[in-house]
């Protein structure tokens, strides 16, 4: 464990806390993707099959279990106790254009062609991409709500940070997993587009409005 | 071959 994978791991614990907070004090899930959320769920199974049967060290299991409850949690809130209040007419990125090019590319490209290993390679894939359709809504709307875009910042900060990991792994471990960092760097690049609008827009106190 | 990775990351 480094610094940077730790801050890093605070950051995706922060981002769906605050999502779980604005979900729970708004009583609303206006702005949020639960195409997204879905994804996320499946990220988290598809990667923490292993929770029982290779264990890392209790900090790896209990962020494991919080991860898998909060975000099964999440799709729950969306699409049954907050359905009223879900933009479903904005959140209309085809899932499948992400689930079957990231499973092909599993299957294709991967450390080990076993089901284990196959699945946490598609989980890795699919984390990379698994924001497309929040991003592809805030595009629709226009707009996001403050908090939501504090959760995409911490969101895509998480996966930035994993980044100084794998080069702080490879100087000082010799460890180096090119799917992991391929497809990290992917996923954090997908966000500096909002990243650039978070920094310069809701850091000075305005509303995240997208350009017409 | 690729070594078989222990996933020791979240």
């Amino acid at each position: 464990m480094n610094a940077f994978r730790l801050v890093g791991d605070l950051c995706h614990l922060a981002a769906i806390v605050l999502l779980l907070l604005k979900i729970w004090k708004s009583r609303s899930v206006a702005g949020l993707s639960g195409k997204s959320q879905i994804l996320f769920g499946l990220v988290f199974v598809t990667r923490y099959l292993d929770l029982v049967t290779n264990f890392v060290s209790p900090y790896n299991t209990i962020m494991k279990v919080f991860f898998l409850s909060s975000s099964i949690a999440t799709v729950y809130l969306i699409y049954t106790k907050f359905k009223a209040t879900y933009d479903g007419n904005h959140d209309t990125f085809r899932m499948e254009f992400l689930l079957i090019p990231c499973a092909l590319l599993a299957i294709v490209v991967n450390h080990e062609f076993s089901p284990m290993e196959i699945l946490w390679t598609f989980s890795i894939y699919l984390e990379a991409v698994a924001i497309l359709p929040q991003l592809f809504m805030i595009s629709k709307t226009g707009e996001a709500e403050t908090i939501t875009s504090h959760y995409l910042f911490a969101l895509g900060s998480y996966r930035g940070l994993y980044i100084m990991n794998w080069l702080y792994r490879y100087y000082y471990e010799n460890n180096f997993d090119v799917i992991a960092v391929v497809a990290g760097i992917v996923q954090t690049v997908l966000y500096c587009d909002f990243f650039y609008l978070y920094i310069t827009k809701v850091l000075q106190g305005k509303k995240l409005q997208l350009p017409a | 071959t690729d070594e078989k990775f222990e996933h020791d990351e979240l």
